[in-house]
């Protein structure tokens, strides 16, 4: 539009438009970008191709695209209706901060087994994870490794299981076997419930590797699982063979690129003309939204009405 | 105003409420349409999961030539219809355009197989104005 015509960025991030190379030769001039520019945003690239003369272009030559794991676009469904109305506009109720939540799963995993490590079965699993479509201008909010597991324990029994994540650093000069540069243990409790996901919050973990632009990062996670709930006594035991599907990473980003949807902005333009009655609540919200207090902040504003 | 009676109107109106009308809500004029689409015509249904529609709407119209605040206009568009009667007809009357946009949220499947859930801006026209 005339008033983004000043404002498209040239520099070494991905800016408003992004095309691939092959394909910037032929647009015309006004929409092609410096060369050395990544793939960008999904929507855009098609965008361009479809106004570019060649629009009559046959999509079928486009390179196949990876199929991702149907248990992975089930879950993104999932967030996709608890995010955004039938008619894809995104729930203005919702005061989470991110406009952008990626799902990777790992590109390649060994799986193995340490007999006499520890009580019960000890699961290893090996994850790498290519983080390239995550732009400059995508900030970290929130990263979760996610767990789905189909296992034939009963539902609604309590599993506890003990893990231990490690990042593994390559030294690629070297060729010497990955080092571990980083690891944290701890213990999850769950309840079994109809949908089997778990989310592990690694935020803090994982930050300083994203924050430097990390984009293939490595870890192991060392996992036993045992049925029981240590805090309420019950004795952990028999040993339970979670067939857990390696985690998927879970990123959710704030997208500060003038396409994306800046959720503040509307409710500055918002509060300028109130059309409604303020929110009473602060405005400093996690960047999942607090629904715990909303709930009980709205059932306080009930009650006193 | 007499003379208004005296004289037949062209078309003799049937019922006067309709007649006035059409001074009130001149006909033509820039105003916000419907266009919904869906992304298995654009043959993008492969790698956008969600929405299944889009609406995108759009703006189509005449530009009075007192836009007034109807359209929420600047003086400027004012000035630029002077300019195109007055003065030079190349410089082009003011256009019926988007005002106001409305966000869309888009799940696609990224080349790589990873999975992106992303709320673009001005995706959706919801008003238009002359400018």
């Amino acid at each position: 539009s005339p008033h983004s015509r000043g404002h498209v960025v040239f520099d070494k991030s991905p800016g408003l438009f992004v095309a691939p190379e092959d394909t910037a030769i032929e647009l015309n001039p006004l929409l092609r970008l410096p060369k050395g520019l990544r793939r960008g945003y999904a929507l855009l690239p098609p965008l361009l191709k479809v106004l570019s003369d060649r629009g009559h272009q046959n999509w079928e030559s486009e390179a196949p695209r990876l199929q991702p794991h149907s248990r992975a676009l089930r879950y993104m469904k999932r967030l996709y209706k608890m995010s955004a109305t039938k008619e894809g506009i995104p729930k203005a109720n919702k005061s989470h901060l991110y406009n952008t939540v990626r799902l990777f799963t790992p590109c390649s995993e060994c799986k193995h087994r340490h007999k006499d490590l520890l009580k019960g079965d000890v699961h290893s699993v090996d994850l790498l994870f290519n983080l390239d479509r995550v732009t400059a201008l995508e900030h970290l909010l929130k990263s979760v490794l996610l767990y789905s597991f189909d296992t034939s324990v009963p539902i609604s029994s309590s599993i506890t299981c003990m893990c231990h994540l490690f990042i593994k650093e390559h030294d690629f000069s070297s060729q010497v076997c990955p080092s571990i540069s980083h690891s944290v243990a701890f213990s999850l409790h769950f309840e079994v419930r109809k949908r089997k996901w778990v989310e592990i919050d690694v935020t803090s973990f994982l930050q300083p590797l994203i924050a430097t632009n990390r984009r293939n990062i490595h870890m192991a996670v060392n996992f036993t699982c045992l049925m029981g709930d240590p805090q309420q006594n019950t004795k952990l035991e028999n040993p339970i063979n979670v067939a857990l599907v390696p985690p998927s990473l879970l990123l959710y980003l704030n997208d500060t690129s003038e396409q994306a949807y800046h959720r503040w902005n509307s409710l500055r333009h918002r509060r300028k003309n109130p059309v409604r009655p303020r929110q009473r609540n602060s405005l400093r919200i996690d960047p999942m939204g607090d629904k715990g207090k909303e709930n009980s902040q709205g059932k306080r504003a009930s009650r006193r009405r | 105003r007499d003379e208004n009676l005296k004289e037949a109107p062209a078309t003799p109106p049937h019922n006067l409420s309709e007649y006035f009308k059409q001074f009130l809500f001149p006909q033509n004029e820039c105003e916000l349409h419907n266009f919904r689409l869906s992304f298995s015509q654009l043959k993008w249904d492969r790698w956008i999961i969600a929405p299944h529609r889009y609406s995108p709407q759009y703006c189509k119209g005449d530009c009075p030539r007192v836009v007034g605040h109807r359209y929420g206009s600047p003086v400027h568009t004012m000035v630029q219809n002077i300019i195109y009667e007055k003065l030079d007809s190349s410089v082009p009357k003011p256009s019926c355009v988007p005002a106001e946009y409305r966000p869309l949220s888009v799940l696609t499947i990224e080349p790589d197989g990873s999975i992106v859930y992303k709320e673009y801006e001005d995706m959706i026209a919801t008003k238009c104005t002359c400018r």
